[in-house]
């Protein structure tokens, strides 16, 4: 549901400046965000370099957007308290790139009732259809999963909802603020004519029979075979969780047909790396030795080198047996490569043998952790669905944990614990500015379609309980004695998140749920880098932001006031310098009817002194015309006057001899 | 004190509920009109 005029259209890479006055949590949240376009979209952001238009995020009062591109040069957009969970900061810059919201298309009549008398009086207004000379729909069907849908206590007056879909198991699907949904995903991607996204790179569940254009290899002892189940295990792929018959694909290596260490060698298609980073993420099922292992590498190829050179990068060992299991693999590659699957017999008997199955591949981070629950279903709603995770290290060396309260008879609490841990003599406290982001999966087979569920926490050195301690001071001196399940005491500081991270309904809704198991991705960064100004921009080259200095005025000699190549570089009349191509140049002054030029605006011009020259160069040329055109009249005559003499002549001869 | 602090004060409020508390009225809850778009 998109506004109409190009003009209202953003460039594919977005110039942004993230205020002083955003909450730090809020800065690392839509940096998350601005991920998500880059995985499912073909927008990226850019901090801003001085374009004429920006978007300028800041923390004004509530959540709000302009809808498209002012080119209003600064284009303000508010995350204010409360609004920094990622979806609503996706929905608020999908108001910015252009879009309403859902149901004021010009034909939500057909798909929801508007109940007028449930609406908060004077708020009517806000349930409007607009006509599709005032938006465009862009061909795609009414979608109640957006995430530019109300909800449908939106504006309500009372407790009865005020928009009822006209298909009842839509209603408690709209309204969801979870990520794009697919419809939102074509609708962008079709308003911005998008052909790739940037950190996208490859998505496999092996349903069709090319498998993903990947390889057997020939250096090795067995091939992986495209099966959808095996005796041993497992009975179904991981894709379709066998609910769809005839398909329902994965790949089989058979270790029990197999000596031990021999290997079975899948290799993915040749893959053109553009960020230099990536995460492999895939579903791996063992049916064989608990001994077998499977081995990821990078085929790096580079100039001169066809072969490839092959790296290793994880040895995935001690693989659980008989269930689908999650793996995330960091990679770091800069060059065209393929990822490898090597996997390799162990000691010990073996029935099957591994499987793997929904592979993505994006220039991503991985989490840091996964957190997997099993028999997931019977724990929502219950007294006995209250849980704690197992105890993590962040990258920096701080020890949490997660508590995931399901017990609520209508939503799912997430909280995030520092908990006591064997660094925490060596750490700063209380602990300052780390970004818990934990996401709820939604396991869907292909990565650019999964609405995973995300909220993140900030941990603020300075934020004081009541009792007047600091809230994330270390765990030992602040936190409570808690037990682990083997008994190992330690100290658990309290938690900090939501009670609302989502609801039952919307939980068993999508892939969140499958097989029973439920994955919480656990990524913790320090954000405090954010805590800076954004770097102060320097005029782009292909700007159109001139400095034009008013005489007698003190100009910097570099726009910028960074020493580089205008340091020496010095202009005359207050001519000021800039950097395009890395090279010094002056941007001269000028005024209404005079400007200076030259290298070094040395030279000064004016509108009279180019109408003189105009007016001069014009009577020169008339006047040379003049010339030469006297000049051919005289030649001209004077030889046809020599002509007629002697033709006179030659008739008196002709006389004389007649 | 409570074990945990609960950061939304234990009520699951959207934009618009949000927007509203805090006594804006934008159009149609959290979108910035500029004159012309005049919906």
């Amino acid at each position: 549901n998109s506004i109409i005029g190009e003009n209202y259209r953003w460039p594919h890479t977005i110039p942004y400046v993230l205020e002083d006055s955003l909450e730090m949590n809020a800065k690392g949240v839509i940096l998350n965000a601005f991920e998500r376009y880059r995985l499912k979209t073909c927008i990226d952001f850019k901090p801003w370099a001085g374009e004429t238009n920006y978007i300028s995020v800041f923390k004004g009062s509530g959540c709000w957007s302009s809808v498209g591109n002012m080119r209003a040069g600064k284009q303000e957009l508010s995350i204010g308290q409360n609004c920094d969970r990622i979806a609503t900061i996706q929905h608020e810059f999908l108001h910015a790139l252009g879009f309403w919201h859902e149901q004021s298309r010009s034909d939500r009549d057909d798909y929801v009732n508007i109940i007028w008398d449930r609406i908060q009086s004077g708020k009517e207004h806000n349930f409007n259809t607009y006509d599709d000379q005032a938006s465009d729909t862009l061909n795609v069907p009414y979608d109640y999963t957006s995430v530019m849908h109300y909800s449908k206590t939106a504006f309500r007056n009372g407790t009865e909802p005020t928009i009822v879909t006209r298909i009842p198991d839509f209603m408690d699907v709209i309204g969801q603020r979870m990520d794009f949904s697919d419809s939102d995903l074509l609708k962008l991607n079709r308003l911005y004519n998008c052909s790739s996204s940037l950190s996208f790179m490859d998505s496999c569940d092996f349903e069709l029979e090319n498998v993903c254009g990947m390889i057997q290899s020939s250096g090795d002892n067995a091939d992986w075979q495209r099966v959808s189940q095996v005796p041993g295990g497992p009975e179904n792929d991981h894709s379709n969780m066998g609910q769809c018959k005839g398909s329902g694909f994965f790949m089989h290596f058979n270790s029990s047909s197999v000596n031990v260490g021999a290997t079975a060698v899948l290799e993915s298609r040749k893959l053109y790396p553009k960020r230099g980073f990536q995460c492999l993420q895939f579903y791996l099922y063992n049916s064989g030795s608990e001994n077998n292992q499977l081995n990821i590498y990078i085929r790096e190829y580079s100039a001169g080198n066809e072969n490839g050179t092959l790296t290793l990068v994880e040895e995935i060992k001690g693989i659980p047996l008989g269930s689908w299991e999650l793996y995330y693999v960091t990679m770091k590659v800069t060059n065209k490569f393929r990822v490898v699957f090597e996997g390799v017999k162990g000691t010990g008997a073996s029935s099957g043998g591994l499987s793997i199955d929904d592979i993505n591949l994006s220039e991503t981070r991985c989490p840091h952790h996964i957190w997997r629950i099993r028999n997931f279903t019977q724990l929502i709603g219950s007294p006995d669905g209250t849980l704690y995770s197992p105890p993590f290290y962040s990258p920096k060396g701080y020890a949490f944990q997660i508590y995931l309260n399901l017990s609520h008879p209508e939503n799912a609490g997430i909280y995030f614990h520092l908990i006591s841990g064997a660094n925490d003599d060596q750490l700063q406290w209380p602990c300052p500015w780390q970004q818990a982001t934990m996401t709820l999966l939604d396991q869907n087979p292909d990565i650019r379609q999964q609405m995973s569920n995300q909220r993140s926490i900030t941990t603020d050195p300075f934020m004081t309980t009541d009792n007047g301690n600091y809230f994330w001071d270390r765990p030992s001196k602040v936190g409570q004695v808690a037990s682990f399940p083997n008994g190992t005491q330690f100290r658990r500081g309290r938690g900090y998140g939501t009670s609302a991270f989502i609801t039952h309904e919307r939980l068993k809704n999508r892939d969140f749920i499958k097989g029973n198991d439920v994955y919480i991705l656990l990524t913790v960064e320090d954000i405090s880098h954010l805590n800076s100004t954004q770097t102060q921009p320097v005029p782009t080259p292909d700007d159109n932001t001139h400095v034009n200095s008013t005489p007698g005025q003190p100009v910097p000699t570099s726009t910028s006031g960074i020493a580089g190549p205008c340091a020496n570089f010095k202009c005359e009349n207050d001519g000021v310098c800039a950097v395009r191509g890395g090279k010094a140049e002056c941007r001269c002054p000028s005024g209404e009817d005079w400007w200076y030029l030259g290298e070094r605006c040395e030279k000064k011009g004016s509108t009279r002194d180019t109408i003189i020259i105009a007016v001069s160069s014009t009577a020169a040329v008339f006047a040379l015309m003049l010339i030469v055109t006297l000049v051919s009249v005289y030649c001209t005559r004077k030889k046809y006057r020599k002509k007629a003499t002697s033709k006179t002549a030659d008739i008196s001869l002709e006389n004389l001899q007649a | 004190t409570p074990e945990n602090f609960d950061v939304d004060g234990g009520i699951d409020q959207d934009i618009f509920d949000i927007n509203e508390d805090l006594g804006l009225d934008l159009f149609e809850g959290d979108i910035k009109l500029n004159g012309v778009q005049g919906r």
